[in-house]
């Protein structure tokens, strides 16, 4: 509007050079915000760390192309210890906020983890999707168990079907473990084992994709 | 198609580069950098009407066949985007996530008269 009558593809008049880098510059974020199906640019609540995000961009494989109109989605978790009478020594409660899923199809789910040198030994590690209900403690579902048994990076397989849910988009995972052969030392706490700050915080490797119309529907055959 | 010279009047396509720098968008959108945001302007006489077009198609034979029919043109005929791709953005969503999508049909390629 405002450039004259008629529209540029008709041979309507040129117009001006400022003008229209103004209105290439508007039609951008017209573009851009309405291809991501935002109304407004994300105003960023918490940024990651750099050293973080950087890690975690290696993550995703640059020549992993998400299915056409899908996403992949890493997001970066706070640990807190577990603490409280029935609380194991080495257990840990990571909290990821999701953005609240649009009619998209979890397909798939990884958890990476970064287990320091102080490892003592072979451990089992089991994850449990918290949830708020209306027990105090909670409710608890198991989600996966994993043995780890060398320091570095772990990417440990999680259910897509136990991550699906909840429209806070607030996700909390507890971890808690113990070593993998009873007669082995005692574990340090899971703070000390685990990474959860800087280059070596936790993070969640999702790969989403739209749903197809009508999906969800029992198929006839 | 053509890309648009100032001494080109017909439909053509019209590049732009855009910085996300520009927008005050690098905060959040990590990759890439910028993207061309290319649109068609220029005219379409008649006899280019339908050529090559996105309604290169079943109704641009139609109207072509009208066309051949009818001494005068019916309607006018509008220089539009006959071939587009998607764009690969790399962003932040509002909780500090990375993001990864491909976004359809984002990067006019070819411009065509309907």
């Amino acid at each position: 509007q405002g450039t004259g009558a008629g529209c540029p593809s008709c041979g309507s008049p040129m117009v001006a050079t400022q003008v229209e880098r103004a209105l290439v510059l508007e039609l951008a974020k017209q573009q851009i915000l309405e291809g991501l199906h935002l109304t407004s640019r994300p105003q960023i609540i918490q940024r990651p760390p750099r050293a973080a995000l950087s890690r975690a961009l290696r993550r995703l494989q640059p020549a992993s192309v998400s299915p056409a109109s899908g996403e992949e989605v890493v997001s970066f978790a706070t640990a807190v210890p577990v603490t409280g009478p029935s609380a194991a020594a080495c257990s840990s409660m990571l909290t990821f906020h999701l953005a609240t899923p649009r009619a998209h199809h979890l397909y798939r789910a990884r958890l990476w983890l970064h287990v320091g040198p102080a490892l003592p030994g072979p451990l089992y590690l089991r994850i449990v999707r918290w949830s708020s209900g209306r027990r105090r403690q909670g409710s608890r579902t198991p989600l996966a168990e994993h043995h780890i048994d060398t320091p570095g990076w772990h990417a440990l397989a999680l259910p897509s079907s136990g991550l699906r849910g909840k429209a806070s988009g607030v996700l909390k995972l507890q971890l808690t473990c113990r070593p993998l052969h009873r007669n082995s030392t005692s574990l340090p706490p899971l703070q000390r084992l685990l990474g959860t700050a800087g280059d070596q915080r936790p993070f969640l490797e999702l790969k989403i994709r739209a749903k197809e119309p009508r999906e969800g529907r029992a198929k006839r055959r | 198609t053509p890309t648009c010279e100032p001494e080109t009047p017909l439909c053509c396509r019209r590049d732009h580069y855009v910085d996300f720098q520009e927008l005050g968008w690098r905060d959040w959108i990590l990759q890439p950098e910028g993207y061309q945001l290319n649109y068609c302007q220029g005219q379409c006489p008649p006899h280019l009407a339908g050529s090559p077009g996105i309604a290169a198609s079943f109704h641009s034979a139609v109207f072509s066949l009208l066309k051949a029919n009818t001494p005068w043109p019916l309607g006018t005929s509008c220089c539009v985007p006959t071939a587009r791709r998607s764009l690969s953005l790399l962003y932040l969503d509002r909780n500090g996530n990375v993001v990864k999508t491909d976004v359809p049909d984002m990067v006019v390629e070819a411009c065509g008269c309907s």
